[in-house]
């Protein structure tokens, strides 16, 4: 079903993280969570592509559009987990791999 | 007394099984007491459904639905090279087809909505199972999933970190706070001996676990078997034996109705429509309380093949069937009087690390773990509902490992089973497996893993890293258990159900659904393509109107001063026609002052209509005049007229 290429393989189409941001205090916390999210993808060279469901503070960052192909994945991989790791206001993050699941 | 002119219901053994009476899941009196499922949302989420099918779109409900596939709101499945996208359609039938349509066939909970998610047609990652799990969450109340990790007997898998996180999210904030309701199929590894327990899915505490039995009440060729199995219910056998009658998609190949729906995907929504009907009779049940009502109404039946065991607390359990078959009727009349369990306790012990040598069978490590009345004290546990054990362990060849996990009172569940096909050399990286036997058992008293390698190496290879005992359950005591199982039987007689009794119940939370509104592809393209449209015509417009005052203004007639009309021919056209095409130019006022100079005020930009002298009316004549007998114009429309033109 899903993808062939089994867990190792991209997200649909291209490299995916989830990452869980640190909960702030105070009012509007979900506007300046995005606004994290948004500077953080920035930072990432990737961009946001919101908020993963009904999850408080977990974000998809996707790489933008028109991406470089396989030969790059492995260095922007790298370099992208390293800003994810360095950065304050990530909690988790998780690179998105295809899963693969089967009807029964 | 159910009658149905549904052409397939007849062979709809499952819901009433004329052959051989009682092997079907006892619904019919609980129809014929008006309890179909309304008011409660079942969403499929699957490859798509199609819910143009006459048999679902009196029931679909756009709202519970959406496509993660195509990121758009409809769900329809997309027809494959394989022909493969009927599955979604299948299951939302056996679940809500429309009675007495002169189609098809017969939902369980046929007064219900379902909806569909569609999620497997194409590449699936973690994050859109986390979107999968909470959409619309407030409008469905049951997620039936017949789906799961490869059933190949060597995978072990389950869902990932945010898949977990919106399980949970879905049981503590999903329906009002009732907690959503997550049915899942066990799988279908029969063959390749696989287990269960080794589905995230199927082992995850927040699931209901549906097994597979065949028209014969036996466990089918492809079913597995596990501890953490709750119950089962009917589906197709070998080929000697019926499959389930459903709708299904009439795309490709497909005729709207189908004789051979199979599997544990089939038995998966079955119960999500019996779940269904409790829920239109007690809407406030919490996802524990579903779960309890399933162990306390299950039943076992005869199978020599099942290991049976009865534990501490009366419930019999096997690994094949899990606490037994569901029935409507029993899971229905127990809904209608079952008050609320106490909340869910937990404890969790340290992680015990041992690094010891996992010996080769006979022979097997055991550890133990006390629990003591102290350990409970704080969380007030009594009495089990869930048992895990997370383990690590190390073995070249994980198929190899029997893993046991003895409860206080000494029942056994085998937690891991052998698996032949797995020789994955990775061993367990804390993974997490669990055990429904023990519930309503004492939770404090001490726990023993066993674990045994019936490999056929000849030296032992494995060794238990470390391992975590988790228990869950409530402040329920034996006596508070018994006394349910007491009260439920005196219900199953059907008179709550007929007296109209009805217990308060709470209306829950309003929990506002936090997804902001996010524009689809499909609606952005259309309004990309509305603007530009919109843009296009404006220039045109604009452009046709300076160039036509370009025109004008470089007309011989006008350029000199006022404009004087060029004669009038007799042949006068259409009146209106002939005063609309009149071009604007400067000209006098109706006082005679010209407009040019004193008078009224010249209006920016747009030449003012010419005052006309008698007879001066001939450019629109020779332009737009249609030839034929023309009447002079009257000059009291012409005054008229002309007046308004000034």
């Amino acid at each position: 079903l899903a993808g062939t290429d089994g867990p190792g393989a991209e997200g649909p189409g291209g490299l995916s993280w989830a990452v869980h941001l640190d909960k702030l205090e105070g009012e509007q916390e979900e506007e300046t969570l995005e606004q994290q999210a948004d500077a953080l993808a920035q930072a990432a060279g990737l961009v946001n592509a919101g908020r993963i469901g009904e999850l408080q503070g977990f974000y998809l960052l996707v790489q933008p559009a028109g991406h470089r192909q396989d030969e790059q994945a492995e260095a922007i991989r790298q370099q992208t987990e390293a800003v994810l790791a360095r950065h304050e206001a990530v909690r988790w993050y998780s690179e998105q791999r295809l899963l693969k699941r089967a009807k029964r | 007394s159910v009658h149905f002119n549904d052409p397939k219901y007849p062979q709809q053994w499952h819901l009433n099984n004329q052959r051989s009476p009682g092997r079907d899941i006892n619904v019919t009196g609980v129809w014929e007491r008006n309890v179909t499922g309304r008011g409660v949302t079942v969403v499929v989420v699957d490859d798509g459904v199609e819910h143009t099918v006459q048999d679902i779109a009196p029931n679909y409900s756009p709202e519970g639905s959406y496509d993660l596939n195509s990121n758009d709101p409809d769900p329809m499945p997309h027809p494959d090279a394989e022909n493969g996208n009927y599955h979604g359609t299948r299951c939302a039938g056996e679940i809500a087809a429309v009675p007495n349509n002169s189609f098809c066939a017969v939902g369980v909970a046929y007064g219900s909505r379902v909806a569909g998610i569609r999620v497997l047609d194409g590449p699936l990652t973690d994050s859109m199972e986390a979107v999968a799990f909470n959409k619309h969450y407030q409008i469905n109340d049951i997620y039936s999933c017949s789906w799961g990790p490869d059933d190949d007997g060597r995978t072990v898998d389950g869902p990932h970190q945010l898949g977990k996180a919106a399980l949970q999210h879905g049981v503590l904030a999903g329906r009002q706070g009732f907690g959503s309701i997550f049915v899942v199929a066990s799988g279908n590894g029969g063959q390749h001996s696989d287990n269960c327990n080794y589905d995230g899915y199927a082992n995850s505490i927040y699931t209901v676990t549906i097994g597979a039995v065949d028209e014969e009440g036996r466990m089918p060729f492809y079913a597995e078997e596990c501890a953490s199995m709750l119950a089962v219910t009917f589906s197709g056998g070998d080929k000697m034996l019926r499959s389930i009658v459903t709708t299904d998609w009439d795309l490709q190949k497909g005729t709207g109705c189908t004789e051979g729906h199979t599997g544990t995907s089939a038995a998966a929504p079955l119960a999500a429509g019996m779940i269904a009907l409790m829920l239109q009779v007690r809407p406030c049940l919490t996802w524990r309380d579903v779960q309890h009502i399933i162990v306390f109404t299950a039943t076992q039946y005869e199978d020599h093949h099942a290991d049976w065991a009865t534990n501490e607390a009366g419930f019999s359990h096997s690994h094949q069937h899990g606490f037994g078959l569901l029935s409507a009727w029993r899971l229905v009349n127990a809904a209608k009087i079952w008050t609320s369990v106490p909340y869910l306790a937990s404890y969790a012990s340290p992680v015990l690390k041992e690094n010891k040598a996992i010996p080769l069978s006979p022979c097997s490590l055991e550890v133990l773990w006390n629990v003591s009345r102290m350990d409970l004290e704080m969380s007030g546990l009594k009495t089990l509902e869930h048992v895990a054990v997370t383990v690590s362990i190390t073995h070249p060849r994980r198929g190899s490992l029997e893993l046991k996990l003895f409860c206080p009172s000494g029942m056994m569940s085998l937690i891991g089973a052998p698996r032949s096909m797995d020789s994955d050399p990775s061993g367990f990286d804390d993974w997490t497996f669990s055990t429904v036997r023990c519930w309503g058992e004492r939770a404090q008293g001490t726990y023993r893993l066993a674990i045994r390698d019936v490999g056929d190496e000849p030296f032992q290879a494995g060794i238990l890293r470390q391992w975590q005992l988790t228990l869950y359950g409530s402040v329920w005591t034996p006596v508070d258990i018994r006394d349910r199982q007491r009260l439920l039987e005196s219900a199953m007689s059907g008179k709550y159900l007929d007296e109209g009794f009805t217990l308060p119940c709470p209306p829950g939370l309003k929990i506002p659904e936090e997804d902001g509104y996010t524009i689809t592809p499909n609606t952005l393209k259309t309004l990309v393509l509305v603007g530009c449209f919109t843009v296009f015509w404006t220039i045109y417009y604009m452009l046709e109107v300076y160039l036509g005052q370009r025109n004008v203004a470089s007309h011989p007639v006008c350029r000199s001063g006022p404009c004087h009309w060029p004669q009038r021919s007799q042949k006068a056209g259409a009146e209106e026609t002939e005063l609309e095409s009149v071009p604007l130019c400067n000209s006098k006022d109706p006082a005679g002052a010209d407009a040019e100079g004193e008078g009224a005020p010249r209006r920016a930009g747009l030449p003012v209509p010419a005052v006309r002298e008698p007879g001066a009316w001939g450019l629109s004549q020779s332009r737009s005049a249609p030839d034929g007998p023309h009447q002079p114009l009257r000059p009291d429309l012409l005054r008229g007229r002309e007046e308004r033109i000034c």
